[in-house]
């Protein structure tokens, strides 16, 4: 199965 | 006091309409560097970062940087009113609550219309993007990959993008069946704006949301090129390179467990 992942996991959140 | 003359109202517009879709208000910083945007969709899967440098303008002016909040839909309201070829200038005062537009149409310089927008307060989160090395890179006209996104969007709601050292394949299955588009990678001698680039030091395939990787086709207006960056396991970055600037997409990938 495949998910979605969000930019907030790759990015920081400021 | 910020004030800035575009030569073509054009230019904002399409960058404008390029975002309609996702981003409901932006911030749009103004510096003494240019004007920069970038904006998260509410579900957190695509950003839309935006640069348009002084030397994109026939005339800048900002004493103290602003970010001036504005609502996407309204916006566009305002910029739709006027001529592609219109010149715009676009002002606002340090501690004011208004962006004045001003058009003046080049073919007629006895009409001048002018509209002043109220400015939002937006809370925005902003994000840190590592620097990234990208170990694949595929640039190609922006048309033809407007085309295969649109064309492979009516398969399936997710898009497979998969870059190899020879050429890159789309592909997209759903309940009516499946399709891809390949595109080997080509020089077309004298015809730089049509070849397809692939520079790939390791092979990579990501999976992604057709909704998003439409939203980020509508950028198409604004440059005959677009690069597809990509690594392993991290969001694409999708660019388009503007005369004095970018207009650049991240976009979060689906992940198979």
């Amino acid at each position: 199965s495949t998910r979605q992942t969000l930019l907030k996991d790759f990015f920081l959140n400021l | 006091m910020f004030e800035a003359k575009l030569n073509e109202a054009s230019v904002f517009k399409k960058i404008v309409e390029s975002v309609k879709d996702g981003f409901k208000n932006c911030n749009f910083d103004c510096s003494e560097e240019g004007i920069s945007m970038e904006s998260m969709d509410d579900a957190h899967i695509a950003l839309v970062s935006m640069k348009l440098g002084v030397e994109a303008f026939s005339s800048y002016r900002c004493d103290r940087s602003i970010s001036l909040g504005l609502n996407i839909e309204s916006l566009l309201k305002v910029l739709r009113t006027a001529n592609n070829n219109d010149v715009l200038t676009m002002r606002a005062e340090d501690d004011g609550d208004l962006l004045t537009l001003v058009f003046e149409d080049s073919s007629n310089p006895d009409r001048i219309s002018e509209y002043n927008l109220k400015l939002l307060n937006i809370d925005q989160e902003h994000m840190s993007i590592p620097e990234q090395e990208y170990t694949a890179t595929v640039t190609l006209p922006s048309s033809e990959y407007q085309r295969i996104i649109r064309d492979l969007t009516q398969l399936g709601d997710s898009i497979t993008i998969d870059a190899a050292k020879d050429g890159v394949r789309f592909t997209a299955e759903g309940d009516i069946g499946s399709g891809s588009v390949s595109l080997k990678a080509n020089t077309n001698v004298g015809e730089d704006e049509k070849s397809i680039d692939i520079a790939v030091e390791e092979p990579v395939a990501l999976g992604f949301n057709s909704k998003y990787l439409t939203q980020t086709c509508k950028a198409a207006p604004l440059a005959p090129r677009v690069s597809l960056n990509m690594c392993k396991r991290i969001p694409i970055f999708i660019s388009y390179k503007l005369q004095a600037g970018h207009f650049s997409f991240f976009l979060a990938p689906q992940i198979s467990e």
